[in-house]
């Protein structure tokens, strides 16, 4: 594993940390879309069923679970939990987030590397999480007052795509691995979509300002 | 091995 896919896996952990430590201790979920976490549920329980078919790593199989139960977690934080669940913003965080699931699954039936049901599940999850933040950054843009946790959370996530992409270009080049374009481009689309809240938010924390999207 | 080329990835 290279330095860039550790850091990438750290900042994606970090990012889950943070947004459970935000929850849990101010007991609110303000500026958090419900729809966001749960197309992650459906990302990870796609991508990770290779959790029953094949063994990588003790560090593999740990990060997936945790993947999975902390997503679940915060899913049901935003949907159950007495006091959270009136802090969520559910009148701004109007993304119809089921739209983006057929779509995503009719392209993984279309495209992908090999025609089985673990190999389009995977491209479908890769399809599926490149969009998943899209309903999180418009919620933003409609948040007047957003707290550091959140922009911070929504900076380690994105921080955790770009790595991804460091870590593709080390393999590619020193490890001779094999080009994967379904890969590369959505999780080149994915950081993408994260470029325009970068802009906002290092210039945000240069200026030592309050993160403020233009409306 | 072209499926554990990323496979390994989360």
């Amino acid at each position: 594993m290279n330095i860039f896919r550790l850091a990438g896996d750290m900042s994606h952990l970090l990012s889950v940390i943070l947004l459970l430590l935000k929850i849990r201790t101010t007991k609110s979920c303000a500026g958090i879309s419900l729809k966001t976490q749960e197309l992650y549920v459906v990302v990870f329980l796609a991508r990770y069923l290779n959790l029953f078919t094949r063994y990588y790593s003790f560090y593999n199989t740990v990060m997936k679970l945790v993947f999975i139960a902390t997503s679940v977690c915060i899913v049901w934080y935003m949907r159950f939990h007495k006091v959270v669940k009136q802090t969520y913003n559910k009148d701004l965080d109007t993304f119809r987030h089921y739209v983006v699931i057929p779509p995503c699954f009719l392209l993984a039936l279309l495209v992908h590397h090999e025609f089985t049901v673990m190999e389009v599940l995977w491209t479908f999850s890769l399809y599926l999480e490149a969009v998943a933040i899209l309903p999180q950054l418009i919620l933003l843009q409609r948040t007047r007052n957003i707290d550091n946790l959140t922009g911070n959370y929504i900076f380690l996530l994105g921080a955790y795509r770009a790595l991804y992409l460091l870590n593709w270009i080390y393999r590619f080049f020193m490890e001779k691995a094999q080009a994967r374009w379904i890969s590369w481009i959505s999780g080149l689309v994915q950081t993408a979509l994260y470029a325009d809240f970068f802009y906002y938010y290092i210039k945000s924390w240069k200026n030592n300002e309050k993160l403020k999207l233009p409306a | 091995n072209a499926e554990s080329n990323v496979h390994d990835e989360l």
